[in-house]
């Protein structure tokens, strides 16, 4: 990826790893590969997509970057 | 909507909040009212009232803090997370914190506080958070309307269906979460408060507070607020009998006694202790006691003071041991008279009421100080 993208990129997935184990109960267990369908990454961003009434694509697109950038309550959408 | 699993609420109509400390972003009296106002937002729909306390403990306590502050989950800075809330339950059960990061205003402008706190407080009551975007308790915060009730159907049918409906039209609950003077309820059968003949079964401290009990209801009076708080005693302890003959409270071991008939239970909170009732000889008194006018614990002696008829009974609490035979109520209290329907200690005074009379005794000079009205302690 050009550098620049390359960056956001990065600071998506932390973002969202990060809204994801706040929110979500995510547990980061070794490397998650958020690009295999089945990887409990993904499973979470579309658990989370369907929270919000997203299109649940399991992939970090821009309406999920948008969301997870806006201020909300700090308690978790999912029983912990 | 959705609720915390096992969809904990609070057993009680009446909830006790206190600010703890406040934000350098509003004046005082705008966080005051801002929280004010978002706690109604929850009583206009339900039977729920809430009290305000400026000391010790409360069910909801507030506060403004940033990054970590002694819960497991830290504020991330300005933006992000805003606040958050707990769930009904002792200790932080209840408790809303605000994070100091953000920029808190009473406008359309920055993070308004009167709008995060409604949601808040939907999470202090026992809802989860819900998926329709025009809820209040949709997790995301949007820009506030003030134009518009904070409060979506969605929001309404969840905290109703935890407390049920409100008990009385909507403005009257958005005005006063104190109830009004039962006297002018419209129930021929419930006190009136300040009426002459007023007399009590029962009267303690609680909390910091005062209870006084009358048939199946009782007024709770923190000594600072100038009206105090009407309510079944069942709606406070379900299990409870509806009616009290005396009641003492133990402040430091946070525990209230409860006596009806030839039983008494133990209660800490809104919680009856495991274990009760249990029959009243086990306190040490003889088996043939089948009631207890009046009780008082002496916190500065230790001793707890079991009044029947003209006589009482103390149990001494650091030798554990009970009086053998009783003393006369005159003999002790000159000035004290005859059966004593309820008697309770505040400050280092004893109160005691006598039919419509109530008698302030003074245990230091062993007199009466003041001859009171039963009403003494409402604003009547």
């Amino acid at each position: 990826f050009p550098a620049g993208t390359r960056q956001n990129k990065e600071g998506g997935m932390q973002l969202i790893q990060k809204y994801l184990e706040n929110y979500y109960g995510f547990k980061k267990d070794g490397e998650s590969f958020i690009w295999k369908s089945d990887s409990p990454m993904t499973q979470k961003i579309k658990e989370m997509q369907e929270f919000f009434g997203l299109e649940v694509t399991g992939k970090l697109d821009s309406g999920t970057l948008d969301l997870i950038e806006k201020r909300r309550c700090g308690f978790p959408d999912v029983a912990g | 909507f959705s609720t915390f699993a096992g969809d904990p609420k609070w057993a009680k109509q009446v909830l006790t909040y206190r600010i703890l400390n406040y934000t350098p972003d509003l004046h005082p009296a705008d966080v005051n009212a801002a929280i004010k106002k978002a706690l109604s937002v929850w009583s206009s729909v339900t039977p729920l009232k809430f009290i305000k306390k400026d000391r010790g403990d409360a069910d909801i306590m507030i506060s403004f803090a940033a990054k970590g502050h002694n819960d497991f989950i830290p504020f991330d800075g300005p933006g992000g997370s805003v606040a958050h809330a707990y769930a009904p339950g002792k200790e932080f059960g209840g408790d809303a914190h605000f994070d100091e990061d953000e920029t808190w205003t009473k406008s359309t402008e920055g993070t308004n506080l009167f709008y995060v706190a409604a949601h808040e407080f939907g999470h202090s009551l026992g809802l989860f958070h819900s998926k329709d975007p025009n809820a209040l308790m949709y997790p995301i915060y949007r820009k506030f309307d003030p134009s518009v009730s904070p409060l979506h159907q969605d929001d309404i049918n969840g905290i109703q269906y935890l407390y049920g409906q409100s008990s009385s039209t909507h403005n009257d609950q958005m005005e006063s979460t104190e109830i009004k003077d039962p006297s002018e309820s419209k129930d021929p059968a419930l006190p009136n408060t300040c009426g002459p003949n007023l007399t009590f079964d029962a009267v303690t401290t609680f909390r910091g507070e005062i209870m006084f009990f009358k048939d199946k209801h009782f007024w709770r009076k923190y000594p600072a607020v100038k009206t105090a708080d009407f309510n079944l005693i069942t709606s406070f302890w379900p299990r409870l009998p509806p009616g009290v003959d005396a009641t003492y409270e133990i402040p430091e071991n946070d525990e209230t006694v409860i006596f009806k008939g030839n039983e008494f239970w133990v209660v800490r909170g809104d919680t009856i202790l495991p274990g009760y009732p249990q029959k009243i000889y086990t306190l040490g008194l003889s088996k043939d006691i089948t009631k207890i006018d009046a009780a008082f614990y002496n916190a500065n002696e230790g001793k707890t003071y079991y009044f029947i008829a003209d006589k009482f009974w103390r149990y001494d609490k650091r030798s554990h041991t009970m009086d053998r035979n009783p003393m006369l109520v005159r003999d002790a209290f000159p000035g004290i008279n005859g059966k004593i329907d309820a008697v309770f200690q505040y400050q280092n005074f004893f109160y005691f009421f006598c039919g419509r009379k109530q008698f302030e005794f003074d245990p230091d000079k062993k007199r009466v100080t003041r001859l009171l009205k039963t009403n003494f302690w409402f604003q009547c």
